[in-house]
Order: C-alpha cells, then sequence, then structure tokens
C-alpha cells in the first residue's frame, strides 16, 4: 500500500495475509472462505502453472487475525482443503486480467472475534458502489517504496469512471497493451501518491454501505502500471457473485 | 301259572284273547319287576260273565299280600265288579293275577261269548324316599340323614360331617376328611344346633382356587365348651389359613366375621368326652383376594382408572405425568401393569416417575445457550436460550426460535418442537473499529 496508514487492530478484520507463490492478500467470506485474485495463485507468465490446484491448497499458507505480518506467523496458517480458480482466468495471457478471482476453502471454520471478522459480498442490485468518485479502503500487506511491508496499511481510493480508465489506458497502450473489461473497474488517481502495490494482490477493496452499515467487498486488487503511477486496477466483484455463491453455498 | 318276564312292561290277556276265553280255566301270573319299582297295571279290555260278587268267572288282582280286589262282568252290566279304568299300583315289586272260569257261560240256555280281559302293566319308579311309600314291613331301614330316590331305585347321603355306613343308611359322624370346593357354602359342627357329639376330630377343607380368599361368617348360636380362666381346655375350633393358625375359639361369644386371604383353609374341631354345647355354624363365602391398594411413589405418578379395591386378576396400569419416565431401578420402563397374584401380592412393585432429563443442550457453534429458569438444570421444562457470539456471528432460527424447552419425549425443541438447533453465521462488513477518518 502507498500513500496509505497503519491498519488498526479490528479495522480490516476479514483481510488474510497469503503465501502460495510469494505474499499476497484476501479476504475472507463467512467462516471458511478466502476470496482472492486467481493470479496469486497461478501468476501471469511463470512456468510454474502446470501445478496442480490441490498441490497448490497443500502448499498454501493462509494467516488471519492480526496486522503484524510476524505476529501472523506465531498464529499459524489455516490451511486449505480445495481451490477454486475462475474459469475464464488465463494464466498465459499476460495483458488480460479477466476472471482474475479465486476462492480458497480452508480446511477448518475459523472462530471469529474482533480480529477475524469476514466481509460483505455487495448486494446485486447496488452499482452505486462503482459509480466515479466512490471512495472505498483497501489493505494490504504488500510493498510499499520498494519495501514489503511488515504491518497491514490501508488507504482510501476513488473509484474512476470506466470509461476514464479506458482513455487513461488506451495512452499507455503503447508501452503495455493491457485488456481492460467489464469485469474490472480501476480506481485511485493519476498524480496523487496513493495506491495498492505488489503483494496487495488478492486483497479486497471495501466500501461502507451507509444503507446496512457495513462494509463490502466491491473488488479485488488485480493489476496496475507500476505503483502509484495512475489507476490500479480491481476485479468487478459484482460480475462473479453468481460464481461465488454457487460455490459457496453448494459447500 | 306263568311268571312274567321280569322286564318293566308288558301285556296280560285271558286265555284265547280276543277268542272267548275257555269254561273251567284257571290261570294266574305273578308279575315281578326290578326293585325299586312298583308295578301298575290297568285294563285296556274287560268283558267276563258277571255274576254276584263275581261268583262264576272272575279276575282276582293280589300285591304286597293284600287282595286289591275280585273283578268280572261288562261295562255297565248291573252285576258284577267291572274295573273300568282303574289303575292297580303295588308297593312293592310285585302283583299276582289270577284268573277264574267256571263250568258255563250260559243265560237262559244261551252261550254268550265273553271274550275275556286284556291288562296292561308298566314299572313305576318307586320313590322309596316317599315316606308314604315305606312299607312296615319293608326290610330296608330308612336313611338317616338324607334320601335321593332315582328311578328304580335310592340312596342315602349324610349330613355333612358326617359318613354314610356300609348299610348305606345310617350316618356316623366322619368329619376327619370333609372338602368344600365350592365357592361358598356351609359347615357346622355335626348336630348342630344340637349338641355336638363328644371325642371328635374333625377337619373341614376349604379349598378353592388359587387367587380366591374365604371369608368365614360365624352364624348363630356359638357355643363351644370352655373355662373361665383357662383357653379353650375342654373344646377347640382351630381356624387355619395355609398353615398358619388364624385363631382358636370356644365360649359363647361369636367369632364374627373372618377374612382369611387365603385360597385354603382348614377348620379343626377338637372335643372331649363330654359336654351339652351346641356347637357353631360357618357360612363361608369367597371373593377375589385382594391386593394392597396401589400407592404412587411420587405426585408425578398417575394410576390409570384407579379402582377403590383390586382383587385378584385386576391389575393397574401406571403411567407418569408429562414430563416423567417410568423407571424401575435403573431401567427406564415404556409403561407399567401390575397384575394382582393369587396370594394377594402385586406381580411387581410400584415404579417411579423420574423427571425427564433432556441431556446437555447441543453446542452451539461459535454460539452458546443459557439457561433461563432456575435451578439450571436439564431436567424437562427447562429452558435454555441460544446465543451467538455477537456481534461476530448472528443467529439464524428456524420458524420455532431461539428458545428450547427440554420436552417430554427427552429433547430439547423449541416452539414449534424442532429440534435442530439455530446456527450462527458469521457477520459480515462489521469491524469492530472501523476505519474513520477524522481530520477532513
Amino acid at each position: 500500500i502507498l500513500g496509505g496508514k497503519l491498519a488498526g487492530r479490528g479495522s480490516f478484520p476479514w483481510q488474510a495475509l497469503t503465501g502460495i507463490h510469494g505474499r499476497g492478500g484476501g479476504a475472507l467470506l463467512g467462516d471458511r472462505w478466502i476470496l482472492t485474485a486467481a493470479h496469486t495463485i497461478f501468476p501471469k507468465g511463470s512456468g510454474a502453472n502446470n501445478v496442480s490446484l490441490d498441490q497448490l491448497a497443500e502448499e498454501a499458507n493462509i494467516f488471519l487475525g492480526h496486522t503484524k505480518v510476524e505476529e501472523l506467523h506465531k498464529m499459524g496458517n489455516h490451511p486449505v482443503r480445495r481451490i477454486f480458480i475462475h474459469p475464464d482466468y488465463n494464466p498465459k495471457d499476460e495483458h488480460n486480467f479477466d476472471g482474475d478471482i479465486a476462492l480458497m476453502e480452508l480446511k477448518h471454520p475459523v472462530t471469529l472475534g474482533p480480529t477475524v471478522l469476514p466481509i460483505c459480498l455487495p448486494d446485486t442490485t447496488n452499482t452505486t458502489f462503482y459509480m466515479d468518485g466512490h471512495m472505498g479502503y483497501v489493505s494490504g500487506f504488500g510493498v510499499e517504496k520498494n519495501f514489503i511491508s511488515n504491518n497491514l496499511k490501508y488507504v482510501s481510493l476513488p473509484v474512476v469512471a470506466q470509461e476514464k480508465c479506458q482513455s487513461w489506458l488506451d495512452s499507455k497502450k503503447r508501452y503495455v497493451p493491457m485488456v481492460f473489461s467489464e469485469n474490472m473497474f480501476c480506481a485511485g488517481f493519476l498524480t496523487v501518491k496513493r495506491d495498492t502495490c505488489q503483494g496487495d494482490s488478492g486483497s479486497v477493496f471495501t466500501v461502507l454501505d451507509t444503507d446496512s452499515g457495513r462494509w463490502v467487498a466491491t473488488g479485488i486488487v488485480s493489476w496496475g502500471i507500476g505503483c502509484a503511477e495512475g489507476y490500479g486496477f480491481y476485479t468487478k466483484i459484482l460480475n462473479y457473485l453468481d460464481w461465488i455463491k454457487g460455490i459457496v453455498r453448494e459447500d | 301259572s306263568s311268571p312274567a318276564p321280569r322286564n318293566l312292561f308288558g301285556e296280560i290277556r285271558s286265555p284265547g284273547y280276543p277268542k272267548p276265553y275257555p269254561n273251567n280255566n284257571i290261570s294266574i301270573w305273578d308279575i315281578r319287576i326290578p326293585k325299586g319299582y312298583v308295578v301298575k297295571l290297568t285294563f285296556r279290555y274287560f268283558d267276563l260273565e258277571p255274576s254276584e260278587s263275581c261268583f262264576y268267572d272272575y279276575v282276582k288282582i293280589k300285591a304286597d299280600k293284600k287282595n286289591l280286589g275280585r273283578y268280572c262282568g261288562q261295562l255297565g252290566s248291573a252285576t258284577g265288579n267291572h274295573p273300568g279304568r282303574k289303575e292297580f299300583v303295588s308297593k312293592g315289586n310285585r302283583m299276582q293275577l289270577a284268573f277264574r272260569s267256571d263250568f258255563s257261560n250260559e243265560d237262559n240256555g244261551t252261550v254268550i261269548p265273553y271274550r275275556g280281559f286284556l291288562a296292561y302293566y308298566q314299572a313305576l319308579d318307586l320313590d322309596e324316599c316317599d315316606p308314604n311309600n315305606a312299607d312296615e314291613e319293608d326290610e330296608r331301614p330308612q336313611c338317616q340323614h338324607f334320601c335321593h330316590n332315582y328311578v328304580g331305585g335310592y340312596f342315602c347321603s349324610c349330613r355333612t360331617g358326617y359318613q354314610l355306613q356300609s348299610d348305606h343308611h345310617s350316618c356316623k359322624v366322619e368329619c376327619s376328611s370333609e372338602l368344600f370346593t365350592e365357592a361358598s357354602g356351609y359347615l357346622s359342627s355335626p348336630e348342630y344346633p344340637e349338641p355336638y357329639p363328644e371325642d371328635l376330630q374333625c377337619n373341614y377343607s376349604i379349598r378353592l382356587p388359587k387367587g380366591m380368599s374365604i371369608i368365614l361368617k360365624f352364624l348363630k348360636p356359638f357355643e363351644i365348651d370352655d373355662h373361665q380362666q383357662v383357653h379353650c381346655p375342654y373344646d377347640q375350633l382351630k381356624i387355619q389359613a395355609r398353615g398358619r393358625e388364624i385363631g382358636e375359639f370356644c365360649g359363647k361369644e361369636s367369632p364374627g366375621s373372618i377374612e382369611t386371604n387365603s385360597n385354603e383353609v382348614d377348620i379343626l374341631f377338637f372335643t372331649d368326652e363330654s359336654g351339652f354345647s351346641r356347637g357353631w355354624k360357618i357360612r363361608y363365602t369367597s371373593e377375589k383376594i385382594r391386593c394392597p391398594q396401589p400407592v404412587p411413589r411420587d405426585r408425578f405418578t398417575v394410576i390409570r382408572d384407579l379402582q377403590s379395591v383390586y382383587r385378584f386378576q385386576d391389575y393397574f396400569v401406571v403411567s407418569c405425568k408429562t414430563g416423567y419416565n417410568l423407571v424401575e431401578g435403573n431401567r427406564k420402563l415404556l409403561s407399567f401393569t401390575a397384575v394382582c397374584q393369587a396370594d394377594g401380592t402385586w406381580h411387581q412393585s410400584m415404579p417411579r416417575c423420574e423427571i425427564v432429563k433432556c441431556g446437555n443442550p447441543t453446542e452451539l457453534t461459535n454460539g452458546a445457550f443459557s439457561y433461563v429458569n432456575k435451578p439450571a438444570n436439564n431436567n424437562y421444562q427447562s429452558v435454555i436460550t441460544y446465543r451467538c457470539n455477537e456481534p461476530y456471528y448472528h443467529i439464524v432460527t428456524g420458524t420455532g426460535g431461539d428458545t428450547f424447552t427440554c420436552s417430554p419425549d427427552g429433547t430439547w425443541e423449541d416452539r414449534d418442537g424442532q429440534v435442530r438447533i439455530p446456527a450462527c453465521l458469521p457477520v459480515c462488513g462489521k469491524p469492530l473499529h472501523p476505519v474513520t477518518e477524522v481530520q477532513r
């Protein structure tokens, strides 16, 4: 997280620290599901993608319940039973993060408490969360000024209208021909140094739903061009509710 | 003469009947039937020469050494003695018929073809027990106590406490093994209410089916020799039930009524060589033996259709009030019935009712339950409420809500009778310390 602040204990109780192919983030759904970005499990462009999901589940480390990485490690990880990768995600296409969403089922439900609590999913009818300028918060254990963070930090960012994201991307196309699909949204600033960064992938972009008084995950940290050098791009959770519920409810 | 065969009935006809009988004929018939019967004879047809006092032809009937008459003539004839429909009955088992005809049957030179007679006899039972039938010379003694007639004979019997002697008529006190098996009856000292004989060793046994209880009721007068100071030194009336002595009685004070609670009672009556007391008489009755009135062991026990009295083969069914289980020892019973046995005891003892225990309520993951009422136990009607570890979880219940009661069948049930406990579902999006920006 760049330009952010130290997260207080219990402010982002859904935040998970993942260790699969290096550091990532995730968010607790219910008491046994971790929502994250598919590329934290199957990174783009790495040959490692021929490892089986079971193998990855076996090796994955998931930590919950603290804002200090050192403390999280002391508390021990939560073993993963199964991993679900969205079928649209294509690890081979380095310029397309469409479908960058995954679910990990923990072997044992976690006991919730002040420092471990799940995030809500958005209500299917509520699209105001994706309107231009809607403020959201993203937390993560990712890089800040070239240093991996030992503490959970957060930053508040405004959602940016799709067309602004697209036009910004177009200006970058020459360098990096990235795909921007309707299953994504972008947030952040062009000039202000507040953004997410490597290691934050998989963490969720959350907004406070003033109607219900609840925090809702609207996006997943997915990709960006550099960090704090423009907008960040997030997986639009609203478009994957059926997929998520299909898996979580099926269970 | 031709003795009639010894059958029980027959016909006797005059010689040549129905043709006219011969002159100068004397015929005699001896009717002899088995003992225990008397002869009854009637004339079906009678047609003899009439004459004054039946001087010429006649039929003469004799029985029991008596003459029963001399008969002749025709029906309605002025002279003679026609028997008509008269029935001749002997007292004994014999009768004799004699027929005589003289040398002619002429009247003014005309021969009258008198045809004689057709007589019919039959054996009638002799009621030897009817005193009027007692024949003076009858060698048979009368029954001393009871006479029982039957067709063709009779037999004697004796009062209770007496035995018929070998002469089949006289009765001698014999009460050493009187057995009574009827549901009710009478027994008394010999000769009651006349003074009882001396030197008696009477044993009256009443034996009824198991499960019956004999009740003895002494009738008046009650009188057994006694002594002012010493208890029954002369004559004793002992009552035993199944070998257990119930009492020894004498004197003039009646024992009244005794409920023996036994289906076997022995009444022993011993007398010495003297005395003029009039003895005793008992009417015994019986009823099914009673069992003790069932009494519940606790206030949760319900005896169904409680009866005021329970007797042999009666039974009672016990159940418990709702929320209580029938328990025998440590065993839970689905039902309980006790049957009154032949010895007046219940075939199994009263169980007790133990409150239904529901056991520890199911633990609620990420929640807990608390007891609503005191004392906090898992007994019937205990109430618990489930709560989740708020604010991290919120409770999801069935339509029956989050309060569960220990039900009569031992399960914790919600308002709708459902046993499924609530669930604690994660509360999402409610951090305890949400980010709050201050500076603007």
